[in-house]
């Protein structure tokens, strides 16, 4: 597991 | 939102548009794989499922919108409408050779093993390569009509510019996504020999023809 992200891209 | 992932996005709409329109006006899908267009189709409802759970922006709750009807249309015009002048017999790549690879590490390497982020890691590992049998298929017909070659330099170019953009945003905001870079940089690496060849050629008015 990476770290979780804001997924604020198209 | 910075200047390199706002003319990305653009980029990304007029590759989607030039090809809507490139079939609409010539009722014709001549050279254009079908297959990647389900591909693309695909990645696009896999990434937005949170479209109405997760709002960002009005920009960006509307180009999923439209991201999301342009590639369906797209797909429509294709496998209905202008079925007859589908080129079938060109459009021969395996996609089950990428779905099912890329369905198998988006369960071993993600962020979060959610629905909701395995289908969003899905998404983004299957856009990577969902430009493929496009590719392919111009390598078996050895050449692509130069309004295609105008829509793949600006598909092309929008992963690539979405590059530089996580670059900027890693040296202003700290904010990197690891599955989005690599699988960018795969994207983007995936259509070196076609930029080196729309340069050289299509942009010295010649047709793109592939070194047989």
């Amino acid at each position: 597991k990476l770290a979780a992200v804001k997924k604020d891209e198209l | 939102m910075n200047v390199f992932r706002l003319v990305g996005d653009l980029s990304h709409l007029l590759a989607i548009i030039i090809l809507l329109l490139k079939i609409w006006k010539t009722r014709s899908c001549a050279g254009v794989s079908g297959k990647s267009q389900i591909l693309f189709s695909l990645v696009f409802i896999t990434r937005y499922l949170d479209l109405f759970t997760n709002f960002i922006s009005v920009y960006n709750s509307v180009m999923k919108i439209i991201y999301l009807v342009t590639s369906l249309g797209t797909v429509y015009l294709m496998y209905f409408k202008f079925k007859a002048t589908y080129d079938s017999n060109h459009d021969t790549f395996r996609i089950e050779f990428l779905v099912v690879p890329v369905g198998g590490l988006s369960f071993l390497v993600n962020h979060d093993f959610t629905p909701l982020e395995i289908l969003w890691t899905f998404s983004i590992y299957l856009e990577s390569v969902a430009i493929l049998p496009q590719l392919f298929m111009i390598s078996k017909t050895g050449e692509a009509e130069t309004i295609t070659s105008h829509y793949l330099f600006a598909l092309g170019s929008y992963r690539a510019l979405y590059i530089v953009n996580w670059v900027y945003r890693y040296y202003t905001e700290g904010f990197f996504d690891l599955i989005a870079i690599v699988a960018g940089c795969v994207q983007t690496i995936l259509y070196c020999d076609f930029f080196y060849l729309y340069i050289t050629k299509v942009l010295k008015g010649k047709q793109l023809k592939l070194p047989a």
